[in-house]
């Protein structure tokens, strides 16, 4: 992770659902990738980090310090996918479900 | 209809659910990991499923919800009955479309004995006759409420041609299905009857019929709706809304207070206040920083409010520091 960019951008992150103790009903899969978004969201900010309008403004008046306290916008995720999970249900009935925004594609200053 | 399992053969049952290696598993590892479970044909159904959207994106049915049942076998004067437990569909999920899905055995050779000849003919032709498929195949179902007998509300009947054997069939009861849960009653039953005279006792195998319901559900992207169905554990038990202090806080944060009671009181003063000043003559309103900040402020009658908020500038500012006491006390201390 050290040498990950300071800017907004998306780390890779593997959840696999043994270590959240999900795996005993989960079928399939028993890990994906999710990643997950950090870094700074600083004046000025770089076209590749897609800030909103809202996010530029706020950058602005944060950097000029018009009015204290105001934090730097936040490094989250823009585009996410969906992931089909297939499962035991209570009654141990396989199911699937297929949950949206389950992973990050990208990452954007909001 | 359609043939068993379409995927190379199902790697034997694995004991106990196996770690996936990569996250995109293929379908071998998630058979393996129903255990098994993998054996039977709604499992083997629900992977192929999974791994079709998984390869293609496609989602089952045009929903985002697969959900399979499988039969439990009764049998209900003497025969066969397959029953059905529903209830763990979702009220957010709605019903797109449902599926009853059968195996009808292949004909069982018969045995030497049961050699079909014909009687009587010169040359008795002993031909081995195999039974035909069965002339008719009716399919009943029946909706149980929880107090009902067995029998329960007939819901559905369907005569079906006669299958060809050894093939998996299904059926469309999306009408079927949605009457009975719009009318509360998810617990299905559901007969196969051929119309043989004994069509034997079938035993529980890979081949027991099973439903798939395809749903869409309109809570799933609702924020957290994974934890609603994934979740199991409940970090903090229903009913405890906080969460719980730690334990080795005390139960509850608040000091308890409460005056020791010495005895019964003897005066009305609160006891552990007696540097309180002299009772006032007029005991009045008086304000409490006036109170606090200097006891010996004289309390002054009590005026209208505009002139009351005018005053309480001046004797903040002004008050003098003489108290007046009555003549007595006044002779008394002169005469001191």
């Amino acid at each position: 992770q050290w040498d990950e960019p300071r800017v907004c951008s998306r780390r890779y992150l593997k959840v696999d659902f043994a270590d959240i103790g999900w795996n005993e009903w989960i079928i399939s899969p028993k890990s994906f990738d999710a990643y997950y978004c950090a870094g700074a969201c600083e004046f000025p900010m770089p076209k590749i980090v897609r800030p909103s309008n809202h996010a530029t403004i706020q950058s602005i008046v944060r950097a000029v310090g018009i009015v204290p306290g105001i934090p730097e916008p936040c490094c989250v995720p823009d585009k996410m996918n969906s992931l089909g999970v297939l499962f035991l249900d209570e009654n141990r009935n396989v199911v699937l479900k297929v949950y949206p925004n389950m992973s990050v594609e990208t990452c954007a200053c909001r | 209809g359609h043939r068993g399992p379409s995927w190379p053969s199902l790697p034997s049952a694995a004991d106990g659910l196996q770690r996936d290696k990569d996250p995109q598993q293929s379908p071998g590892d998630a058979a393996a990991a129903l255990g098994q479970g993998a054996q039977d044909m709604v499992a083997v159904h629900m992977l192929r499923l999974y791994e079709k959207y998984n390869r293609r994106g496609a989602r089952p049915g045009g929903g985002n919800t697969v959900r399979s049942f499988r039969a439990r076998l009764e049998m209900v004067d003497q025969k066969p009955v397959y029953f059905f437990n529903l209830t763990s569909m979702q009220d957010s999920e709605m019903i797109l479309t449902a599926t009853f899905h059968f195996y009808s055995e292949p004909p069982r050779w018969p045995r030497a004995r049961e050699v079909f000849c014909k009687p009587r003919a010169k040359n008795a032709s002993c031909r081995l006759l195999t039974p035909g498929p069965p002339a008719h195949l009716h399919l009943i179902f029946r909706s149980l409420s929880q107090n009902t007998a067995t029998q329960g509300l007939l819901r559905g009947a369907m005569a079906l041609a006669p299958p060809p054997r050894g093939l998996w069939q299904a059926k469309d009861i999306s009408s079927i299905i949605k009457a009975s849960r719009r009318d509360g009653e998810l617990l299905l039953s559901a007969q196969l009857d051929s119309g043989e005279k004994d069509p034997g006792i079938p035993r529980p195998s890979p081949h027991m019929p099973y439903i798939l319901v395809y749903a869409n559900d309109l809570a799933i992207s609702e924020p957290n709706s994974v934890a609603v169905t994934l979740q199991r554990y409940d970090p903090f038990p229903a009913g405890d809304l906080e969460p719980r202090a730690a334990p080795n806080n005390s139960a509850d944060p608040r000091v308890r207070r409460a005056a020791q009671v010495s005895g019964p009181l003897q005066d009305n003063e609160l006891p552990g206040l007696d540097e309180r000043p002299a009772p006032a003559l007029h005991a009045q309103h008086y304000h409490k920083h006036e109170f606090w900040s200097s006891p010996f402020r004289a309390l002054k009658p009590r005026t209208g409010r505009k002139d009351r908020k005018k005053k309480d500038q001046d004797t903040f500012t002004t008050s003098s520091q003489v108290l007046n006491f009555d003549e007595k006390t006044m002779q008394k201390a002169r005469r001191r």
